[in-house]
């Protein structure tokens, strides 16, 4: 069956809901951000709580990097040069970004970098 | 990425998307994963933005990542936005910013300001056509009438096209992955024809939360990118989303 050659195109699936089986991995927590708190402030109960994960996500793309550019060069760009750039993004979106690299302890830089990964992975 | 916004025979528009992200960053031979969608799935959260402890808007996000990608302006608007590849691509725009040309605004930047600024669907339509990026990209946009649903593909300067749900010519979907909705996909990642396939498979009078959830849970609409699924109903506010796994044998895009 086509199943079992690429593209691996599946009879179309039903009865897939509620979530449940192989292809459920979890379900998604919730969480309360306070537009009325200072910008710096809003996210420390998400971070509080995934601080943990975010270390290791950063980390996995920094081991990305060193492969690339074993010296370390670019990580020491990212964490030299990319907190000068937060300055020049928009508030509160600059603010917040501080606010996470304080929460969670993880470089500004790394964090810069994080938030504008769409724009970077596009080269 | 897949994202959909359909209407069923009653008028109703829903919205659902994979958000699959990570490719070429790091194998894992053995687990047959991608390293970092790995290690952004235990990242999901949903959050609920408030202001006077009333909602403003829903989404759901990577924790440390302060832009929006999917999200619910309850009663309102429903937004997601895909990877749109172009050599006019983000690193212009980046290199631009550096120079000190400051006039475009970081993608996931707008979608935020979007969900917590705009007050109607076509608000949202002409604030995510018209302003200036600094990278591609795809924004698809449910409202709360009938008809009001879209895709919009977007340059770093222009509006390249609007793609609209029509009654007249039974469009009663609208359906985005990565490429420009005009053109064929790229053969080695059609995702675009099997979901539209079991789209029409599921049919108008069927189309329901749970029948989307279906589509985006059938390969390789599903794949080993997917990080998470969300669902959205803009007429009750509802915003539930899934992390998802993709069991072997399973396409990496």
């Amino acid at each position: 069956s086509t199943q079992y050659v690429p593209p691996y195109t599946e009879e179309c699936r039903s009865g897939m809901y509620p979530p449940r089986g192989p292809t459920f991995k979890g379900a998604v927590t919730w969480y309360t951000v306070d537009l009325d708190l200072p910008p710096s402030k809003r996210w420390t109960e998400v971070i509080t709580d995934k601080k943990a994960n975010l270390v290791s996500m950063i980390q996995a793309i920094k081991d990305l990097a060193n492969s690339f550019v074993p010296s370390g060069k670019l990580i020491e760009l990212v964490d030299r040069d990319l907190p000068l750039i937060v300055n020049t993004l928009p508030y509160p979106f600059n603010e917040e970004i501080k606010g996470i690299a304080q929460d969670s302890g993880v470089a500004l830089g790394e964090v810069v970098l994080f938030n504008i990964f769409y724009e970077v992975f596009t080269v | 990425c897949t994202s959909l916004v359909a209407e069923d025979a009653n008028g109703n528009l829903f919205h659902g998307r994979n958000l699959d992200f990570g490719l070429f960053m790091g194998w894992d031979s053995k687990n047959r994963s991608w390293i970092i969608t790995e290690t952004l799935k235990p990242l999901v959260v949903n959050v609920d933005f408030t202001r006077n402890n009333r909602t403003v808007f829903k989404s759901t996000n990577f924790a440390g990542y302060v832009g929006m990608l999917t999200g619910i302006r309850p009663h309102t608007f429903t937004l997601t936005m895909n990877e749109r590849f172009s050599l006019d691509g983000g690193y212009i725009g980046i290199l631009e910013w550096i120079l000190g040309k400051r006039d475009g605004m970081w993608m996931s930047f707008l979608t935020r300001s979007v969900l917590e600024n705009a007050t109607s669907y076509e608000e949202a339509k002409n604030r995510l056509a018209q302003t200036k990026l600094l990278a591609p990209a795809y924004f698809i946009l449910g409202g709360n009438q009938t008809g009001q649903g879209c895709v919009i593909t977007r340059s770093r300067v222009l509006s390249l096209d609007i793609w609209e749900l029509d009654r007249k010519q039974n469009r009663w979907y609208v359906l985005e992955t990565n490429y420009d909705h005009w053109k064929d996909p790229f053969f080695l990642d059609d995702r675009r024809t099997p979901a539209m396939k079991c789209m029409n498979q599921t049919m108008q009078a069927n189309i329901s939360i749970k029948t989307i959830y279906d589509v985006l849970s059938t390969k390789p609409v599903l794949n080993k990118l997917t990080t998470y699924t969300t669902l959205m109903e803009v007429s009750k506010g509802r915003l539930e989303s899934y992390i998802r796994d993709c069991p072997n044998p399973c396409m990496p895009w």
